[in-house]
């Protein structure tokens, strides 16, 4: 099962829920395959050391320019049946350095993935906020989407222009199949706001929304600055349990 | 005095910092003109009515891509001294749409802003979460720039790349004069992570990290929800005053 966190506003835990999810899928038994698309690199400097440089031909950047095989830029990890594909800075300029492409630019990442699915349970993708070429790509080469949603004003207008995209990579047979997995409230307390777009979120999309929901939690960002995921860094955390009880759900769905 | 405020990062609080900041400067009797380049359009949707749907023809987006005259989509708000430029959906795919252009499109922008320039005191940009061809565009159209940077392990990264764009701006004789007025700390709280990154923002961008630090404050969300700036939501709140102090630092810088 190939898997895209996505959702082009900015800072909504896009990244955090990816690395979680990833390592918590891991945790039950799972083979996962973290794939970091953001050229900001964030997923990808938790897991790998900082004085461990990656150089652009050993990150995606290389397999999405230049077709290298995706098995030559896969890591392993400190944590068992957990990889990584590594980002870097420059894969900002894919929707540029590809415009001229003659092939289909939308399915690279798709026709890379094609060789080593079989040999992961669960692949999970992070996306950067926007809804460029790399989100489109990883659109195409998923079979479900899981979209985190902060519980905040701005937050509900971006998801009349997600749906709009994956209605259209869905037209342009890009991937027909594609669906929405889930809608998980992220960042959510007790304040006025966050309960009413919380609220709002489940009229929306009904049992499209995750029962579970991300609260706001400062340790989910100290396992950054740590360089590992919440399970190892603070297991009985508030944030742990909620990534635990996401994890479930979504290997029921 | 054309200011960017921009960061690739998601969710720092750039478009509360321009919102702010435009109507901060429009308080105290300066001519604002607030551009909104972020195809989420949330600037925009604040002070904006709902009901009023903007057609992408009135938007910054036939600007782009049409060289319509920006005075034409220029609008006035309910606040003296505040016009905005209003956003559209069709914005992000300014990239894709523009890869063929024959023109320099790093300059559309600046272009279109010449003509209106001198009835202002102050343009404001809020840009998307991304270093793509608005960005650029903005960022050549500048005189400065501003960069909110949220507290938090995620934010230092991202700021290499940044600069790199600027670099990449001023090398290619795009904008020779731009520079960076100034790092704007926001969601700052007294955790152990946010007191961390401020004090290593310090020690890296000395005097161009402004005095003022934006405290994380539910009053500001809620503004935005009510369809309206800080000042006139809550004038006396933290957050208020956190962006009275940041007006009277940039009209000195
Ligand atoms: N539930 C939470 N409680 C507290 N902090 C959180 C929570 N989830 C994420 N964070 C922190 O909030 C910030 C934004 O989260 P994250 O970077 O995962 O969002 P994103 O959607 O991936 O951002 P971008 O749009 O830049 O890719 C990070 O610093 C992260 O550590
Ligand atoms: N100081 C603050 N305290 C509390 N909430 C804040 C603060 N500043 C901004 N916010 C809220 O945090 C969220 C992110 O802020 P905002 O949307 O301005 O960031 P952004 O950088 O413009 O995001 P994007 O990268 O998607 O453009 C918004 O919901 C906003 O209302
Ligand atoms: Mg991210
Ligand atoms: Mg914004």
């Amino acid at each position: 099962m190939i898997l895209s966190i996505a959702n082009q506003k900015g800072g909504v835990a896009k990244t955090t829920t990816a690395i979680n999810l990833a390592a918590g899928l891991s945790l039950e038994g799972y083979k996962v395959l973290l794939i970091d698309a953001d050229p900001q690199t964030n997923a990808t400097q938790v897991f790998i050391h900082p004085d461990h440089e990656i150089s652009q031909d050993r990150s995606l950047y290389q397999v999405m320019m230049n077709f290298a095989p995706i098995s030559n830029v896969i890591l392993e990890t400190p944590f068992p049946n957990l990889h990584v594909v590594p980002s870097h800075i420059r894969l900002s300029s894919v929707d540029l350095e590809l415009a001229q492409a003659l092939d289909n630019r939308s399915e690279r990442l798709k026709k890379a993935l094609d060789p080593v699915r079989d040999r992961y349970d669960y692949i999970v993708i992070d996306n950067p906020p926007s809804l460029g070429l790399i989100t489109i790509n990883s659109f195409t080469a998923s079979d479900k989407l899981i979209i985190p949603v902060s519980t905040a004003f701005f937050a509900l207008s971006g998801l009349v222009q997600l749906q709009e995209t994956i209605g259209m990579v869905k037209q342009a047979q890009l991937n027909p199949n594609l669906e929405i997995m889930g809608v998980v409230c992220t960042f959510s307390d007790r304040t006025l706001v966050s309960s009413d777009v919380e609220r709002k979120l489940r009229e929306h999309f009904g049992g499209l929304v995750f029962q579970t929901t991300i609260p706001k939690n400062i340790t989910l960002e100290e396992a950054h600055s740590n360089h590992t995921h919440i399970f190892a860094y603070s297991p009985t955390s508030a944030g742990a349990n909620a990534y635990k009880s996401l994890v479930r759900e979504v290997i029921q769905r």
